[in-house]
Parts: C-alpha cells; structure tokens; sequence
C-alpha cells in the first residue's frame, strides 16, 4: 500500500537521516498516484495534494523519526476531515410525511437502497410508504413491489403509463391519508446530461417539495463521479449522498470527489444486496480505504 | 488538443490530465507518454499535428488487434450459447434484450434463459426484454439453482432447434467468492452439455467505472473463462477508457457498445470511433 510506496521513496532519497521540503514532495507525488489509483478525480487529487503539502512540510513530518508515517498520518487526517464533518442523519419534517428523494443514473442501486432505507425506518419505529415513480424501466415497479413486500412496507404506484409527476402527487396524499411519517421516491435511472429526464425531476421536486434529496452514486464510479455529482446537484441541490456496493473491492475515490465538488455529506453506504446491508457512513474508514 | 500546438512538457502534462480523466488509469498512461515522449524525439516531431495520428495510431493498434475479434465467435450449424457476466447494474440484463433484436434481426431464432433467480423482479425484467425482442424466455422459480435454469434452457433451445441462446446471470461482486463459485458452476453445466460452450462469455462492464474494472476483468475471467467484452452506458460522460489497459494486459476485446436504454442501442465496437472519442 501506500506505506510501503513512501518507505520505498525515502530509502531512495534519504541521506543523513533528516527529511528536506523536496523529500516531502517526492512522497507527496506517490500519494497523488495512490489517490489517482483509487479513482479519486484528477483536479480534485491536484487540490488536495496542494492542500496537504504544506502540512506536509511542517515540523511533525521534518522532525519526526518515521516522516513515511508522519505523512500518511497528515494525509489520512486531512481526507477524514474533507470526507466527515456533518452527522449522517436523515431529515425529518415537522409536518409530516418528511419527503425523500432518490436520485441517480441507471444501475447505481436506487432501488435497492429505497428498500434499505425503509428497513432502516421501520427499526427506528416510522411508517414509510414508498413510491414507484420509474415509470421507463421494464418490472422497476414489480422490482419495488416485490421489496415493500418483503419489508412489508406499503408500496404506491400507478403503473407505468402515468406521469411520475401524478404519481408522486398521489403518492404522497396517499400517505397522508394512511399516516405514514416518511415517503421514500424511488426515481428512474438516468442521465446528468439528459436534459428531458433532468427535467422531470426539477419537476418531481417542485411537486413533492422533499426534505432530503439523495444522490445514489456507485462506490467502483471513476473520474466520471464529479460531473455527475456536480451536476445533479446544481440541477437539483442535493441534501445528501448514498454510496453503494462498497462490499466489493473497489477503493471508493468516488467519495472523496463527489464530496469535494458538491460539499454535501454521504449520509449512508451500501453494504451488500440485502434490505439489512445500510450503515452510516465512517469518513475514517473511507479515508484509509482509500489510501489503501 | 486538437489546436496546433508546440510538442513540449506542457503539452504531454496537458495528455496526461485528458487520459487519467478518461479512466485510462495512471500506470498505462504514464507508460504511454514515456513511449510518445521518446517517439517525438526519435522522429523529430516537434508540433501536435504530427504527434495526435502516432498517438491515435497507438491506441487503436492496442484496441483492435484484428477485425475478427470484434464479431462473436458461434458456431452456424447449431446451437451458439452466450453467457453474460458482471457486477450488480452494469447492464446485462438491459444487453441482453437488445442483442436478441440483433440476432433476431439477422435471422436467428433465439432464447433467453432467465439465470438470475436471485434479484427482485429479475425474471420479469428479463420476460419484458424477451416480449420487446419477439423471443422465448426460460425460467424457474425465483429462488431456484441459476445452473438448473440454464441446464433447462439448453434443453429447450436444443430441441426447438434454436440457434442462440442467451443466459443472464445475477450481479455480483467479484470478491464474493461464494457468488463467484456459483458463477464457475453455471458456467461448468454448459461445457458439461456442449463441451465447447459457452462460445462466448461477455463481461458487461459500466463505462462509469473506474479502476475496478480491470480487478473485474481478471476474476470473472478466472470463474467463468471471459472472451470478451460490453462496454455500457457510452451515451454517458464517461469515456470507459479503462479497456486499455485490460486489453494490454489480459488480451479481452471490446466487441459491442451500449449507447441507451432502448432495443437498438447496442453497436459494435469501433476501435477508431472510440479512440477519437477518448480525446473530444
Ligand atoms: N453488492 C451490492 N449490490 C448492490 C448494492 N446496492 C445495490 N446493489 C445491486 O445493484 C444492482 C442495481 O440495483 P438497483 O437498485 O436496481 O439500481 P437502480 O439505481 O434502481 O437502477 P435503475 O433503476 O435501473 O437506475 C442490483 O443487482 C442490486 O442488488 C450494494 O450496496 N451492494
Ligand atoms: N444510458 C444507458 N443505460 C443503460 C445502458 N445499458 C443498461 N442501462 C440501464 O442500466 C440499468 C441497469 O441495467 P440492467 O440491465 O438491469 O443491469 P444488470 O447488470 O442486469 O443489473 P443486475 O442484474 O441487477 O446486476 C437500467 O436502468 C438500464 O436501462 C446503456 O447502454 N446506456
Ligand atoms: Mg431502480
Ligand atoms: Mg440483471
């Protein structure tokens, strides 16, 4: 891992013992290929490193005994602080049903985590009714069904041949209706540039006016993760983000960028397929994961 | 890129940026500006315009290393079989449906197997495919073995005299070594029933990936022998640049590109057209 690659650049560079400002910037290049191997996005990899050299070259790293660690113990600290800060605690109205929106392009794991979230509630003792508002994708809604099922959480849809908009106005009345505390809208997959379907949620949000909007990005996205979060969050101004699959074996970059280009706190990762598999988010975890 | 330009540092640092940012990953890239640098140099090469056609030239040489890779290697006298393999959302299932158009199409009578029996609403997503593309689907229960389904389906597309059969899997994540087994003994019922099938095993990969991808490339290759692959969601702003180096360095093609969410957009792949892209 990283430790090892900064071993390996002092015993190269090291003479007497003592680390200069250039030692330090030989180190600060292989934590920018760490970084860039773990898919964090290029300009955000060159801010961050500009802002850790000069913590870099500060007393604790050209005093220390061990700079490798020292370093890595800067680096480690200052993705912590850039990845943590706020709590990741959901929204909650004070007149309820407390609106949440997943949004996010096609595959990121929407769906599922619309499910994991309602579980999520249900143990905190709410009454979430979720709604099919993926009107284009074949058995989204069957898909979302079978889930409500499992969960035993109340499912609202009106088919695939009504209008999201319709569906989420109904959907939401409905749950007044039944008093449920929390609505969950499970949107379809799209795409950040695809101006019509961008639209529909504009609208989706201008309708159902939701507390919390969550973007639903994949932990293994690469240096696509800022344009994307960047621009579902101009177009929509999210509350939050969820990063799924982080049960595989991918480094999860992706946290650090869409982070640093929106400001908006990760709020849970997905763990795994099944309704159980939703933790809050560790920035400490993150940040070691990725560092590797 | 594109404007003439002197060929100096800030040039090849300007390539650098637009390559990493592609996902072409930061090992290859810098092993290919190494190669550029010193080609520039042996040839004199001292603007842009002369140094973009070696750099494209590059590139399409490591993507497209004969033109028959890029077709499907089935057999036309019986029956071809053509496992679909990846992590969860990639678009495999989404493949499918538009590759059974295509072979439809063409001619072909073809079958699906519904071999995730896992996912919720897996079965009908796949059965919605199979009504859009005019073809059969097999399934089970959901909840039932994937290795039976696809047993089945090879049953059923044998005596009905198909000529493809096309077989979705469940996501998984590679490092799910349970998941992977499961995938290893799909994959080794079909040989048992047609000792050279599958004829191909596509890995379906989302161009939004990172890095990850080439660690999915080697392991599914390793449980379920992978002969090529299917770049998706290339309508995207991702440039999928990560096929580079996996076809550097584990000798998997590209053959198709998704480019939407509708029955026809599925091409082949072009090796040209993508490189171009890689720099627009
Ligand atoms: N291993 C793992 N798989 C996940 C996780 N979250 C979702 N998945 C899987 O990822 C795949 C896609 O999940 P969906 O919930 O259908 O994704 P989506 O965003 O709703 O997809 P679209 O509606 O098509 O845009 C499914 O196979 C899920 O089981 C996770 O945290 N870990
Ligand atoms: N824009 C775009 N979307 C795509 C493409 N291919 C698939 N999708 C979408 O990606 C999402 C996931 O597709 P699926 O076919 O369910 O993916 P999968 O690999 O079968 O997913 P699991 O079975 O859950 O692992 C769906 O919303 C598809 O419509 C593509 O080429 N472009
Ligand atoms: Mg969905
Ligand atoms: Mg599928």
């Amino acid at each position: 891992g990283l430790a090892d690659r900064l071993q390996e650049t002092l015993k190269k560079i090291r003479g007497k013992g003592k680390v200069t400002e250039a030692d330090v910037k030989s180190m600060m290049r292989e934590v920018r290929l760490a970084l860039l191997e773990a898919d964090v996005n290029f300009k955000v990899v060159k801010d961050f490193v500009n802002r850790v050299k000069e913590r870099a070259v500060g007393q604790e790293v050209l005093k220390s005994l061990t700079p490798g660690q020292q370093v890595i113990k800067v680096v480690n600290d200052e993705l912590t602080q850039l990845m943590g800060g706020e709590q990741s605690k959901l929204a909650t109205s004070a007149r309820p049903p407390t609106v949440i929106m997943m949004v996010g392009l096609q595959g990121a794991g929407k769906t599922t985590s619309t499910g994991k979230l309602a579980k999520y509630l249900q143990n905190q003792n709410r009454s979430p009714m979720l709604i099919a508002a993926d009107i284009y994708r074949p058995a989204a809604i069957k898909q979302l069904e079978v889930l409500g099922e499992q969960l035993d959480v109340p499912v609202f849809s009106l088919g695939n041949k009504e209008n999201p908009v319709k569906i989420v106005q109904q959907g939401i009345q409905k749950a007044k209706e039944e008093h449920c505390d929390y609505v969950l809208i499970d949107t379809a997959g799209r795409l950040h540039v695809d101006e019509a379907l961008m639209d529909e949620l504009h609208q989706i949000k201008q309708e159902a006016n939701p507390d919390e909007i969550l973007l639903v990005i994949d932990a293994m996205t690469g240096q696509d993760a800022v344009n994307v979060a960047q621009s579902f969050n101009e177009q929509l101004e999210l509350s939050g983000v969820v990063l799924t699959k982080l049960d595989g074996d991918t480094r999860g970059g992706a946290a650090l960028s869409v982070k640093a280009v929106t400001g908006k706190p990760i709020k849970f990762v997905g763990m795994g397929e099944k309704m159980d598999a939703l933790e809050p988010f560790h920035p400490d975890r993150m940040a070691s994961r990725i560092l590797g | 890129l594109s404007r003439y330009r002197k060929v100096d540092e800030d040039f090849f640092e300007e390539l650098e940026e637009i390559l990493i940012q592609a996902d072409v990953g930061v090992e290859t890239v810098m092993e290919l500006v190494d190669d550029l640098r010193m080609e520039a140099k042996k040839n004199k090469i001292v603007d842009s315009e002369g140094l973009k056609p070696l750099l494209t030239e590059k590139f399409v040489d490591i993507l497209a290393k004969s033109d028959e890779e890029e077709t499907l290697n089935i057999p036309d006298d019986r029956l071809g079989v053509i496992l679909f393999v990846g992590v969860n959302g990639v678009g495999k299932t989404t493949t499918i449906g538009k590759m059974a158009h295509l072979f439809k199409n063409a001619g072909k009578k073809v079958i699906l197997a519904a071999g995730d029996t896992f996912r919720a609403g897996a079965i009908e997503q796949l059965e919605v495919w199979g009504e859009r593309a005019g073809v059969d689907v097999i399934k089970h229960k959901p909840g039932s073995d994937p290795a039976a389904v696809v047993f089945d389906a090879i049953q059923a597309a044998q005596s009905r005299q198909a000529d493809i059969l096309l077989c979705d899997t469940a996501g998984r994540l590679q490092n799910k070594k349970n998941l992977m087994d499961e995938l290893n003994k799909v994959h080794r019922v079909i040989k048992r029933e047609i000792p050279d099938a599958p004829h191909e095993t596509l890995l379906v990969l989302d161009a939004t990936t990172g890095q990850n991808a080439l660690s999915q490339a080697k392991l599914f290759g390793e449980a379920a022998g992978v002969t090529g692959i299917v770049l998706t969601k290339l309508d995207g702003t991702a440039k999928g640049g990560i096929v580079i180096a996996i076809r550097n360095e584990l000798d998997l093609p590209v053959k198709y590109v998704g480019l939407g969410e509708k029955l026809d957009d599925l091409q082949p792949f072009q090796a040209e057209q993508f490189v171009h892209a890689l720099f627009a």
